[in-house]
């Protein structure tokens, strides 16, 4: 499978409802400083389960919620779905085999009510991580490189390097 | 699981081996895991720089670094493929004979993972087959535009 | 020492409120000392970006942290002018406009200070008035060329 | 007063005595990666009195010193000099009004031995510091911005914070 669409709403600075569409090949995402492109990043990891805020570089959840600009109101609530197509380089789980398409979504409210749904229907976070256990595809998965972190591969202790070996595994 | 994380160390250090002196051009990189027991102990990395002593990780340049963790990184979706690579402005620290081989890599990797690049460089954004544009027309509100760079492969 | 530190960190602070808006082109920054004895508490930093609310330092870009730390930075330099400065790759996070804002803003500050400054961007080399080559003819060992850039300024 | 050149003998990869002369403007030191841009801030640091092996990304001082390469020994010693020039812009502290140039150099051998020059003459760091007190220049000071260490000056907690307006002050 392979990820073909991202439908962002209310996320950080993507106030209106945006699409990105992602066709086969290699490609970049580009813009000034400051326009949004690490926000698309956060928001990928934050639809596989990402729990901290701090990592996502908020203070608390809410933080993802758009909080307004000089001509814009907050927005009430943040969502976020990733969309996977089938592709014979890696196939999905076995389960999702059938489906021409997987969507994968969470939800957040400013009241704090929150919510991960899967095909369009509520689900729980260990469901979302399921379909993507054995593709070594999660919110803090190596395959996900923040900005400025690429040397953390390499710099980190000998004990914390053995996790990537175990996620590999 | 002993023998799974052994089967999987050993065909990533494989790789790893393989890869650094391509993405160096010469020298030699070695994973090692420590003493004792295998599912406790950590993992070395070992590198000699072509024309350089073997020396620690620590000693190695901003851009040494970039490349030799892109090697690791590299090694471990050959050893198992993923479905898709997120990469934010990974080639930041690199010269632009570095960029160049870490694209030619992206190229060649593409055949079996998806990968998506955050680049603000000139060459990176050449060897792409589409750009994302990511702009604020109205200030704080980020939109998206599409360009197609008509690649004949 | 007490009223040289609020003397101090009122100049500074003074010299910050008046960049950052060049450098972003619009918006506003402010330090604020803390609550409580001048002499023990910490330094916060308030910005708001032109077009969007007033928000945390953490959730500021990787190109906009380095550009409200420039702004910082050379705050410091206008108010109490040192003979040296030294910046490592320091535009390796910035687009190109903002690396051209830097520039503007190093030959500006050049009047008063010395900067050596490190880099990769082609941009900024093209502002420098010379270029010190470093290459490793041999494998690992360091030479220097000069290069110099006739400026007519 | 102004750095109008460096001279460098055995610190890390400059294993021939090498000269950068920094005539007065803007001069950008550039190269390929690894070929020791980093190394001359480092040496700079050194000079200025930096203690931490650690903090030069090396495991033990010794580190600084040429370790050989592939064609050749290690050296015995590693030496910097730095020589300021009178300038207006800045002028030296008191005692040195009616000196043309300043030499401050550091040396280390293998041995361990090593030693500070003040104008070639044997000194005490704190002779170092004191020429340079009231410049804002030091080994770890806000005037020498090393590799991705840019954001820190933004990103370091408030109290951290205040010491570079103490510095300053
Ligand atoms: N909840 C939010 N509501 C509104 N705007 C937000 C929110 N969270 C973050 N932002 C805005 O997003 C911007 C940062 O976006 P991002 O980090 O994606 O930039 P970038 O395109 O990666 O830039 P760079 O090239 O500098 O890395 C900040 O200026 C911040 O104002
Ligand atoms: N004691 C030493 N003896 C020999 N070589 C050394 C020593 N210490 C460091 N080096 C070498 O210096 C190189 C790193 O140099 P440096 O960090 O200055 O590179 P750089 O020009 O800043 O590169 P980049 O553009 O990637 O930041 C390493 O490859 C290392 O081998
Ligand atoms: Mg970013
Ligand atoms: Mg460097």
């Amino acid at each position: 499978m392979r990820l073909a669409r991202l439908e962002i709403n209310g996320f950080k600075s993507f106030a209106n409802r945006t699409v990105l569409d992602l066709p086969d090949g290699l490609n970049a995402i580009v813009g000034p400083n400051g326009c949004g492109k690490s926000n698309v990043v956060d928001a990928i990891r934050w639809v596989l389960g990402e729990q901290s805020a701090r990592s996502l570089r908020g203070r608390s959840m809410e933080d993802v919620i758009f909080a307004g600009s000089q001509n814009r109101a907050p927005a009430g609530l943040a969502e976020v779905t990733l969309v996977f197509e089938q592709d014979d380089r890696s196939p999905p789980p076995v389960a999702y085999l059938n489906y021409p398409e997987i969507r994968v979504s969470r939800v957040l409210h400013r009241d704090g009510a929150s919510e991960y749904r899967l095909m369009n229907l509520p689900c729980r976070l260990k469901d979302i991580v399921d379909v993507f256990s054995g593709t070594g595809l999660g919110s803090r998965s190596y395959a996900i490189i923040e900005q400025g972190k690429i040397a953390y591969l390499i710099a980190a202790r000998p004990d914390e390097r053995r996790m990537l070996f175990e996620e590999a595994a | 699981s002993r023998q799974r994380f052994l089967e999987s160390f050993a065909g990533i250090s494989e790789r790893f081996s393989t890869l650094f002196p391509r993405l160096f051009g010469g020298g030699s990189a070695q994973l090692r895991l420590g003493e004792g027991d295998p599912l406790e102990t950590g993992v070395d990395i070992l590198v000699q720089l072509p024309g350089k002593r073997l020396q620690a990780m620590e000693l190695l340049s901003g851009g040494e670094k970039a490349m030799t963790a892109i090697a690791l990184l590299f090694s471990l979706f050959l050893y198992r493929p993923s479905p898709l690579c997120v990469l934010d402005e990974v080639d930041a620290p690199l010269d632009e004979s570095n960029v160049d081989k870490y694209n030619a890599l992206l190229r060649e990797m593409s055949r079996t993972t998806q990968f998506l690049v955050i680049t603000h460089n000139r060459r990176t954004m050449e060897a792409m087959d589409r750009l994302v544009g990511v702009t604020m027309d109205e200030p704080g509100c980020s939109n998206v535009y599409t360009v197609n760079l008509e690649r004949h492969r």
